[in-house]
């Protein structure tokens, strides 16, 4: 998975992107 | 024996199904664990949904394909399933490592997260499946469209999902799944790009909306003026 361009930071994940802390 | 398109997608169906003969088509203790420290316990819903959206999957494949491939329809779910259980479980270990939470019951309760990883997990199977077709435009000598009419975006029109929501899945998809291939990650990196270019700006697209709300509370910060 190395070649892929990972853009989250590190305080992001998969919570925040469906709006649940 | 010299590689060949066809002989290649083998190898990689062969390599998915040994990946995943460890997962289960339920989910596991680890992640039933999860669902019971939830505040609303998603375990029945989960299952119902798997259920209904694979009556549908089915149902599409067997019409885009053929009546008779209903069953390879029905085996490639299963495939799909395993995986999202799998990549849902590894997602919350991280989850839990990062948030030092157990509790993810607003996650695990919405239904977008689960059909947007169910369709990530779905298109891997399915770009797995199509590689050596894609390879050679999707055609066969007769010129009958073949699997390109399942890839993506097909998956989305199949659970009405829209492009911007399964976005959402894929870089946690691609970390929490270390065994994806190269040409897979590959592969959902130009669904990426599919979205970010076009289908995220299509009419009915709910980006615009979001858009608007974010305006309308105003901006968090001074954007930076755009470079040359």
């Amino acid at each position: 998975n190395q070649d892929y361009h990972f853009g989250l930071e590190e305080h992001e994940g998969i919570s925040e992107l469906f709006d649940c802390d | 024996p010299p590689q060949t398109p066809v002989r290649a997608a083998m190898n990689s169906i062969a390599q998915l199904r040994v990946d995943l003969t460890s997962s289960g088509d339920q989910p596991s203790a680890n992640l039933a664990v999860y669902f019971k420290n939830c505040t609303v316990d998603p375990t029945e819903e989960v299952l119902q949904r798997v259920e209904s959206l694979g009556q549908l999957f089915s149902q599409r494949f067997g019409e885009a394909v053929g009546p008779r491939c209903v069953g390879l329809g029905k085996q490639r779910f299963t495939l799909g399933i395993r995986l999202y259980y799998r990549v849902m479980e590894s997602m919350l270990k991280s989850e839990e490592k990062r948030l030092s939470v157990q509790n993810f019951s607003k996650l695990l309760n919405d239904s977008t997260f689960h059909t947007s990883l169910l369709a990530c997990a779905l298109e891997v199977v399915m770009a797995t499946y199509g590689g050596s077709t894609l390879k050679n435009g999707g055609y066969s000598n007769g010129g009958v469209p073949v699997e390109t009419d399942l890839c993506f975006p097909w998956i989305l029109d199949v659970f009405q999902l829209t492009a911007f929501d399964f976005y959402k899945v894929i870089e946690s998809f691609i970390k929490a799944e270390p065994s994806l291939s190269k040409d897979i990650v590959k592969h959902l990196e130009r669904c990426e790009h599919l979205i970010m270019e076009t289908i995220a700006w299509r009419a009915d697209s709910p980006l615009f909306e979001l858009l608007k709300r974010t305006r309308e509370e105003g901006p968090v910060e001074q954007a930076e003026p755009p470079a040359t």
